[in-house]
């Protein structure tokens, strides 16, 4: 296991972990300063976010949000590209999904994963795939208007 | 002119 992911996974703990009493800034900040400056930075990352979201742990689930959502405004055109795949936008998808992860997933994670998406939107027109998979999810009533 | 990597991606998945 190379440093990077080692490091990765050891920040990504801290700044998700449920007995957090509030945000871990140190790790939260290292994770993004790391996410971008290694190479295979933001592979590696947005590999860590998309398991950390679907934790069953709700507090833990919900910081790794928070997190997603700290990385898409603090590390760039690069990351936005990578969450803006499928590959990614199809992990915050089963969260919300009854045919997938949906019917164990919270109601406040579903709303928070629907809400980031939402803000992408407006946010990151550039990312087309992130539209599309929220029209999906309207068009397959995931979403109500 | 610059050739477009193909993007490595996967498909959408249906909810």
């Amino acid at each position: 296991m190379d440093v990077v992911t080692t490091s990765l996974e050891a920040l990504i703990q801290r700044a998700t972990n449920p007995q957090n009493q509030k945000p871990d800034i140190a790790a939260i900040e290292a994770f993004c300063v790391m996410l971008t400056k290694e190479s295979e930075g933001i592979q590696i990352g947005t590999k860590l976010l998309a398991t950390h979201i679907q934790s069953l742990n709700e507090s833990e689930a919900l910081q790794a949000l928070s997190l997603l959502d700290t990385c898409m405004k603090r590390c760039g055109p690069l990351f936005h590209a990578e969450i803006g795949k499928f590959r990614f936008l199809n992990e915050m998808i089963k969260l919300v999904s009854p045919k997938y992860l949906g019917t164990r997933t919270t109601a406040s994670v579903r709303q928070k994963v629907l809400q980031l998406l939402y803000t992408w939107i407006r946010e990151y027109p550039r990312e087309s795939k992130i539209k599309e998979a929220y029209e999906m999810l309207k068009k397959q009533g995931v979403i109500e208007e | 002119p610059v050739i477009r990597g193909f993007s490595d991606d996967e498909p959408l998945v249906i909810a």
